[in-house]
């Protein structure tokens, strides 16, 4: 299995929404 | 680093790659971390800001600079492999069980390695707040309990002590969720005195911990509470945990912290993590009243071989705004996950030799260097004070491009040796 790993995921906010069975991505929103 | 939309490489400052020394957030007190609402504050275990934690007078234990980043990508591998492990014998379970229907799978065994990042929560009553490994790779929630009657390693934090707490109670050996527990954690559980529910994890180092099932309040904030919290009361626990007091299970599995918040918070939650060992990130449970324009989503789908796990569609690559000629079917074909607790992304074997070639040949005026443990795209900065490095992005499904930040495309020992901060996986159907 390929993994996203915690190095690449950085800088960006990473949202879980298992309800909605959805994973999103908002780059730059952590600086 | 420089990086505007349009362009296909970033420009980076080498004097950005060297570690800094003291904590860049501002976030100063505990007191502050504890009042947020719904937001914790998350570190690097090893980082300067993990002194955060530490209670007024306590000294600071280890630095950034103890850090020893072969050990580090060996325990990351470690993780990878017991992943990698576990994901097949499930499989391989699920093939065994559609012969056999009245056996159950036994599930030993392995379930992560070493997570970095830790975050600050309450339990008990009155709520005593305590340092736990952040992990979206596993499901089981524990902690060090007194009276350690096998082994506690040294904590940062006192170590949780039950008979001070009013809203402890034990779980019954018999119920529904103590046999469920063996899907959270790959062990059956077993009954202890009173019959108390005994459970055991093992982590792919070798970690493991062990100790009663248990019911308690935990506090995410001073003000955001969940009662009845059910998490593991380790009595016996070994392994490398740092000085953390135990581990926050952020998995798909009922057991989860996800899980068992989902009326509360509505199977939400996010993060930011931090982007240097020397800074703060932050991880919040429940829906944001306002999603950024910029957020991008793409399917979370679920996967037999691992129901606990976060997996996603992973299509494509590009690399200094070129897409690599890679077939669809090559990640198809395994699958791809998201975890917190790995550090190195790994892809298929081909995806990454065709993502190896590329920055390659975009880094070709940069001498190389010999590899660092399982990375092996390295390059020597010295006498550079700005380099070029190209874009990344990965391509999921739903036309999802993800930039991956500067900060993620890199990993550094020293100037002498800076790797492309991706990994290859055994083969394809890895």
């Amino acid at each position: 299995v390929g993994i996203i790993g915690n190095t690449q995921q950085q800088r960006m906010e990473v949202i879980y929404d298992v309800a909605k069975s959805k994973l999103g991505f908002v780059p730059g929103s952590c600086a | 680093a420089h990086g505007a939309a349009g362009q296909v490489n970033h420009l980076i400052e080498t004097s950005s790659f060297l570690p800094a020394t003291t904590c860049s957030s501002s976030i100063s007190t505990i007191k502050d971390l504890e009042n947020k609402q719904s937001s914790l504050n998350i570190v690097h275990r090893h980082g300067a800001c993990s002194s955060l934690f530490l209670d007024e007078g306590q000294e600071k234990t280890k630095t950034s600079t103890e850090f020893d980043p072969e050990e580090f990508l060996k325990h990351d591998q470690m993780r990878v492999e017991a992943l990698h492990f576990k994901l097949t014998k499930r499989s391989a379970n699920t093939q065994e069980q559609s012969a056999k229907a009245t056996v159950l799978p036994v599930q030993i065994g392995a379930s992560l390695g070493t997570a970095n990042y830790i975050v600050r929560v309450g339990f008990g009553t009155p709520a005593k707040y305590m340092s736990l490994i952040f992990d979206t790779g596993s499901d089981l929630t524990w902690i060090q309990c007194k009276p350690c009657s096998k082994f506690c390693y040294d904590q940062q934090d006192a170590i949780f002590n039950p008979s001070e707490s009013t809203s402890y109670s034990t779980i019954n050996c018999t119920t529904r969720i103590c046999f469920e527990s063996q899907y959270a954690t790959g062990i059956s559980p077993s009954c202890g005195d009173s019959a108390s529910c005994v459970y055991g994890i093992q982590y792919g180092d070798q970690s493991f911990s062990l100790g009663y099932l248990v019911n308690e309040t935990l506090s995410i904030t001073s003000t955001d509470v969940v009662n009845k919290f059910t998490f593991g009361c380790g009595q016996n626990n070994q392994g490398l945990f740092g000085k953390a007091a135990g581990l926050l299970g952020l998995g798909r599995h009922r057991l989860s912290i996800v899980s068992q918040t989902l009326k509360k918070y509505g199977g939400r939650f996010s993060y930011c993590l931090p982007s240097t060992s020397s800074s703060n990130g932050r991880l919040t449970f429940g829906a944001q009243k306002r999603l950024p324009s910029s957020v991008k989503f793409t399917p979370m789908v679920k996967d037999s071989r691992g129901p606990s796990y976060y997996f996603l569609n992973l299509v494509g690559i590009s690399v200094g705004g070129k897409k690599l000629a890679i077939s669809a079917s090559v990640f198809a074909s395994s699958g791809t996950i998201i975890d917190s607790g790995t550090v190195i992304s790994r892809l298929p074997r081909t995806a990454y030799t065709s993502l190896q070639s590329a920055f390659k040949q975009f880094m070709s005026s940069y001498r190389s260097a010999k590899p660092l443990s399982i990375l092996d795209t390295c390059f020597n900065l010295t006498g550079y004070k700005e380099v070029r490095i190209p874009k990344i992005a990965l391509l999921f499904k739903g036309g999802v491009t993800l930039d991956v930040d500067p900060s993620g495309l890199l990993f550094i020992r020293s100037i002498e040796q800076v790797c492309l901060a991706f990994a290859a996986n055994q083969d394809d159907k890895d």
